[in-house]
């Protein structure tokens, strides 16, 4: 039975949701006898995601899992590495126009849809909203966004105030925050579209005393979101299945490797969670 | 010991700068001694990648010089197929190989150097 | 001896990378930690810096280990124009300044490898 | 008395014409006791060429000589040199419009002007010429280019049937006039614009036996070349003064850096000899 060796490249390293995913990816490596190597950028940052995907291809690996993160620049680089003979699949944001095999995620779009769909059953009257968005550039963040206009255009009572993005971190998201409330002080809510957004956005809410009277609704459900949640400084959270993305996008790949059939898309589960949804 | 481990990482640096430089003299001076050069010098590091598994490969940088042994390989294949291409004439082909085996050497050269970081901590 | 100059040319590339890290680092998530991280890895690269002109400077390397001596100052420069105009909320000059600092750091790595393969010539 | 340390930066490390440059600049260096650096592409290229500058000037060496070889790229570079406390002065080629401090090199438009009053002179009717250029995109090139072709100008007769590029090698030199010759069999003279051309030129010529009817002008006098002028392979050459711009340019840059007024514009002789100058 040969050792595969697999390569996962994540946006950033040290980020706590990718840690998870992460520690999916490790124990079905573990369980399936395959040597995964974790490598991508410290900070988020297009080139440097690209060329740890080249020097994978290059090294001659036998599967890489990693973010489709931009259709432009990642498409024509996950078709050459597959014309190289390595399978690719995409985990967490997909390519659809790229010859990747399989997509592990969540459906970002629909994802999107949840949040605004969870902002107006737990909103009433006028609302002004503002959102932190994770990259611009980046196709998973978009649809997140765009996902979540979709569904508040079903009423007029809610207005995007303005949009800015946190380069997915934490100090960002609350810089961004406190620069809105200094321009747009008639902000209602707020709607975090990654891990560390709704974390960065309470902080300032609440060094700002504005806790209570703006609603909030984040991503992902790090430990610290958890809390939040739980003290009522946020009221939602969308959830997503980091730790089974990891895990299936290796055991995918194996399958993949040893010639099976697999489905092309799986989307992983996600829903709005509020306060009292928690165990 | 830790000094051959040191010897062999910089040599394979060393030669993948020369073979390098050997196919793009060869290129654009066209001469046939820049060919024999690159025969050469291409032999001189495959022979040393092969020191990488008996030698330098250990338990904790096993992910790490098995791309690097990898790397070596793919950057040869790209230094191949850059001579066939340009012996066809094949415009397109033979610049696409020849800035595929820049990247590559690039890549082995950055490797280089972590390899040689990550035999710093453990010396 | 040759093995100590191996040490410390090593060690030098290892610490421009660690002090690159944590201005990029710095930058992005702006946590004084990280600043911290800055101020003892560049203070660990300017001791180091100081063993070139002792320990691996000879009458054949000597231009070379000059800029190389002078082309890691010329990055610690850029670091600290980079940290300064960042605190000063000067977003064009830091960004200017880390790029700087970026393509400097570069340099360093390949003369790094340059002098590590002309040791071994003389070795 | 400080010992400075200049940096000289050619075109092409190994090419016979700036091993001249060097060895001038070598004995100036000696003699005013400065250490010289001389550094560049092992062949002819622009990123190159212009990333060793940038390391001369991160290693904050005392001066640089370099070529002015493209002003949308060379100008901002240069500048920006200048203004980190680096003097620079360009050889060879000029950057009038770039802050560099003195040029000392052949007036290239000039150059190509006697070339072109040359071909006039030694040739009479009808005249198809072609032209193998060092680099379509270099400024000295591209000036002696333009100076031939406003002194043919003076007279219908001549005809400039072609122009290729040589990447200023002789290979190639030999292969673009053989390519030449098959596209247009009624060339009945070749212009070199740089130090190998003529050689390359002459060598496909002989091959093809045609030698004595097709007139031949290239660039300096590289021992080969003369010994082409010599046994009439090829009528006359434009020379220059490689030795004493290497010289040149280290005495001016030590005038530099200790204070002392220079002339910004110091031409080099150049001139047309044919085999009747030769000694
Ligand atoms: O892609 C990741 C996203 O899914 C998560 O929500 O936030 C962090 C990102 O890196
Ligand atoms: O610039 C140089 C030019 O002056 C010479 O004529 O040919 C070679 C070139 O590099």
């Amino acid at each position: 039975k040969p050792n595969y060796h697999l390569v996962l490249v994540p946006e950033e390293i040290n980020n706590d949701y990718w840690k998870l995913v992460e520690k999916g990816a490790r124990s079905a490596a573990e369980k399936l006898g395959v040597t995964l190597e974790y490598a991508g950028p410290k900070q988020a940052n297009l080139e440097e995601h690209m060329r740890t995907i080249e020097m994978a291809a290059a090294a001659k690996v036998d599967g890489i899992m990693t973010q489709g993160l931009s259709e432009e620049q990642f498409t024509p680089l996950i078709n050459s590495t597959i014309q190289k003979g390595i399978p690719v699949i995409t985990v967490d944001t997909d390519a659809p126009k790229s010859e990747r095999l399989a997509y592990i995620g969540t459906d970002n779009y629909y994802a999107g849809l949840l949040a605004g769909k969870a902002l107006l059953a737990d909103t009433e009257g006028e609302v002004n909203v503002a959102i932190i968005t994770g990259r611009f550039d980046a196709t998973h963040q978009k649809l997140r966004v765009e996902g979540f206009k979709d569904a508040i255009k079903e009423q007029d009572r809610v207005k995007v105030t303005a949009i800015e993005d946190s380069h997915i971190t934490r100090i960002q998201a609350a810089e961004k925050t406190y620069k809105i409330l200094q321009e747009y002080p008639d902000v209602t809510a707020f709607y975090g579209t990654s891990a560390l957004d709704a974390i960065g956005i309470s902080q300032v809410l609440e060094q700002m005393g504005k806790t209570d009277n703006v609603y909030v609704i984040g991503f992902d459900i790090l430990p610290e979101t958890i809390k939040l949640l739980q003290s009522g400084k946020i009221e939602a959270t969308v959830i997503q299945q980091p730790y089974e993305m990891g895990y299936r996008s290796v055991e995918t790949m194996v399958q993949i490797l040893e010639g099976k059939t697999i489905d092309e898309i799986n989307h992983t589960e996600t829903k709005v969670i509020h306060r009292e949804d928690l165990p | 010991d830790s000094f051959e481990r040191f010897i062999i990482l910089n040599q394979i640096s060393k030669q993948t700068t020369e073979v390098h430089e050997s196919i793009n003299a060869y290129v654009i001076e066209k001469s046939p001694r820049y060919l024999d050069d690159y025969h050469s010098l291409r032999d001189q590091l495959m022979n040393e990648k092969e020191k990488l598994i008996g030698k330098v490969e250990n338990k904790d940088n096993y992910p790490t010089v098995t791309n690097y042994y990898n790397m070596i390989e793919s950057f040869l294949e790209e230094c191949e197929r850059t001579i066939e291409a340009f012996q066809a004439e094949d415009l397109n082909q033979y610049s696409f190989h020849l800035n595929e085996a820049a990247k590559v050497s690039r890549f082995i050269q950055d490797t280089t150097l972590s390899l040689l970081n990550s035999e710093l901590t453990s010396y």
